[in-house]
């Protein structure tokens, strides 16, 4: 899997989207429960939440759209480009957008929801029998008010359900008539339609008046897609005329003629070649439901991976019984954290070992990341900050982060403090290492410890040095920083138990400071979630926020 | 009645699907996901050659890396496809 440059993720759990606008190739519950259940296929391997708006703005804007959309990347017609999304962020970053060319369905053809009749809404059979006469598409047959119908099951003579077909005398969508069907004839600019039109529009899609005068009432809706429909082309929403003439020859079905790309089209008139009215004939579509789950994918932070079994793989392929790969769940748990689970009883141990028990000789799990949810950005200030093996330490309530000290420097984490050290309290105060020896010191509290490699010593009080709290650790250590041996120095006094307590206090900087540590060349003051910088000339020449210039945030 | 079929090519008013060779096509296709004529931060601009990209198109969709708009290639870029990028830009 990949993510984004930079790990772009959501900053909370609880994402939110919003459905702008629905495509007329699927019925607008169809379309809702696909986006749904696409959302579903990631919030349960995350803890993540999706909550849908209906107004305002959401981190998540899905909409649909042909060609020029309104963003910098263009549509491309039928197939090739399906959809696209942006990583997280604000504005159109986190939005996904639908190419309203392509067909849209749950991906075996078209998903024909029935409305009315008497089968409780349900999808219609493909195929199905009705006196005797096999249909493969909606049916006008058996009615005089030309409503197209299906029956819900194989055999309508049988079993007797059957619903009506999305139809523009049925019923529309979006628009400002609450859903009411076209009348036909309307007028529109003082010119009489009888069916659904483009006019007027530069987005292609098909509207109809829900009054006989669209000049005088502006009552309109969108016009929903038959399933004999055709896509792209210049007649979209309009069925097949059969037979239809096209370069002088009599066609009686879908034909590839004319075409380089094998795609089957047909006439939406009954001749081409005057007309020049087209579409691509209906076929399997793409499963709205798949290709969302997908740009959702991107709309959370991950990038194309190159697993072919990986839903985030870039090419689109329909599979029946959809899960996710392990590749896509190790990709958006790297983000996000697995899903939460309940804490579970642990035996009882003792936090904070004997140093007298403690077998230097105990392996240490290995380092590894927990919760990556626990972002270091949205902390405020961090219970110790130090430079220990090359690397910059925040410490924070058991866990750590780490970023190394080189120019391009990439923080990692949040590590458990327990698993890299099992002595220590998950509070640290101050933290530091003494670059002669290795030798890392910890203090919480009054208490401080010292690691060796593995083997660990402490907790020792540091009122028996002679220092009263963390405060007078520091003004001690500031009062040998310049020294060329001051960290040694330091241990020494320490190891020795006779510290040299001088109360030095150096211009510019707090002397309540928590924490204190070299850093490319620099001596870093921490207090609070700011940080005073002093050159070798202990001169200050810069006061910072730890978290934008530190952690880069 | 065994002739073979005269194809006519014709230009359908609002197809946005052009007709393109297939060296087209592949420029197209590495152009727009990212394979070809990379921008760097600094606004530098490494013109990659067409092999190269085609090689990580290639390493990319788990084809054979010959780095030739080869069969298997050619009909990868013509497959339905998420419009984001690969590579990084």
């Amino acid at each position: 899997y990949q993510t984004f440059e930079g790990d772009l993720k959501w900053d909370h759990r609880d994402v939110t989207y919003r459905i702008i606008n629905y495509s007329p190739d699927m019925e607008s519950s169809l379309i809702d429960d696909s986006f749904a259940r696409a959302f579903k296929v990631w919030s349960d391997v995350t803890p993540l939440t999706f909550t849908r708006l209906f107004d305002g703005t959401a981190d998540i804007m899905i909409s649909f759209g042909k060609a020029n959309h309104g963003d910098p990347y263009p549509f491309d017609g039928k197939d090739g480009l399906l959809a696209h999304a942006y990583p997280p962020g604000e504005g159109l970053q986190g939005d996904a957008h639908f190419d309203d060319d392509e067909h849209w369905t749950l991906g075996k053809g078209p998903a024909v929801k029935t409305r009315y009749g008497n089968a409780d809404g349900a999808i219609c059979h493909f195929p199905f029998t009705f006196e005797g006469k096999t249909y493969t598409t909606c049916t006008t047959d058996g009615r005089t008010d030309n409503l197209p119908w299906c029956a819900t099951t194989a055999d309508y003579s049988k079993d007797k359900t059957f619903g009506f077909c999305p139809s523009e005398l049925l019923y529309t969508f979006g628009g400002n008539a609450d859903g009411a069907e076209c009348v036909f004839p309307f007028v529109f600019l003082d010119k009489e339609y009888d069916s659904c039109t483009t006019e007027g529009r530069s987005d292609g899609y098909r509207w109809c008046a829900t009054t006989d005068n669209f000049d005088r009432d502006i009552k309109y809706g969108f016009c929903p897609s038959r399933d004999t429909a055709v896509t792209g082309g210049n007649s979209e929403g309009e069925p097949c005329q059969f037979p239809f003439v096209f370069l002088g020859k009599a066609y009686d079905s879908c034909t590839s003629e004319g075409r380089g790309d094998g795609k089957l089209w047909c006439s939406t008139t009954d001749n081409y070649d005057e007309d020049k009215k087209w579409g691509f004939c209906p076929d399997q579509g793409y499963s709205l439901f798949l290709v969302a789950a997908h740009e959702f994918g991107h709309a959370l932070g991950l990038d194309h991976s190159n697993i072919r079994e990986a839903l985030m793989y870039p090419m689109y392929a329909y599979v029946e019984d959809f899960s996710l790969n392990k590749d896509d769940i190790e990709g958006i748990q790297y983000l996000y954290g697995p899903v939460p689970t309940p804490p579970q009883p642990t035996t009882p141990t003792t936090p904070y070992p004997d140093p007298d028990e403690t077998d230097p000789t105990d392996e240490p799990e290995p380092t590894k990341p927990v919760d990556p949810t626990k972002d270091a950005c949205k902390l405020d200030k961090f219970d110790s900050i130090t430079v220990t093996e090359g690397e910059l330490h925040f410490f924070k309530d058991g866990l750590y982060w780490k970023m190394s000290s080189r120019s391009d420097g990439v923080l990692k984490g949040p590590f458990s403090i327990s698993k890299r050290w099992p002595a220590l309290p998950p509070v640290i105060d101050s933290a530091f290492e003494d670059p002669l020896t290795k030798k890392l010191y910890f203090f919480s509290g009054n208490r401080f410890w010292v690691y060796t490699g593995q083997s660990v010593l402490g907790p020792r009080s540091i009122e028996k040095l002679g220092l009263p709290n963390i405060y007078a650790l520091w003004r001690l250590l500031v009062s040998d920083i310049f020294n060329d041996n001051f960290w040694y120095g330091f241990a020494q006094k320490i190891d020795n138990g006779y510290p040299r307590y001088t109360d030095i206090v150096f211009g510019g900087v707090p002397n309540d400071a928590h924490d204190v540590f070299q850093h490319k060349g620099h001596i870093y003051f921490c207090r609070d979630r700011f940080y005073w910088r002093m050159n070798s000339r202990r001169q200050v020449d810069r006061v910072g926020y730890v978290k934008y210039d530190l952690l880069k945030c | 009645w065994s002739l073979p079929l005269k194809s006519v090519m014709v230009t359908f008013p609002g197809d946005i699907i052009k007709n393109m060779t297939d060296t087209d096509l592949a420029q197209t296709y590495l152009k727009r996901f990212g394979y070809l004529d990379r921008v760097h931060r600094s606004g530098f601009q490494s013109m990659v050659s067409t092999s190269k990209a085609l090689k990580r198109m290639q390493r990319q969709m788990g084809l054979e890396e010959t780095g030739d708009l080869d069969k298997s290639t050619l009909e990868a870029m013509k497959r339905p496809r998420c419009g984001v990028p690969d590579v990084a830009n």
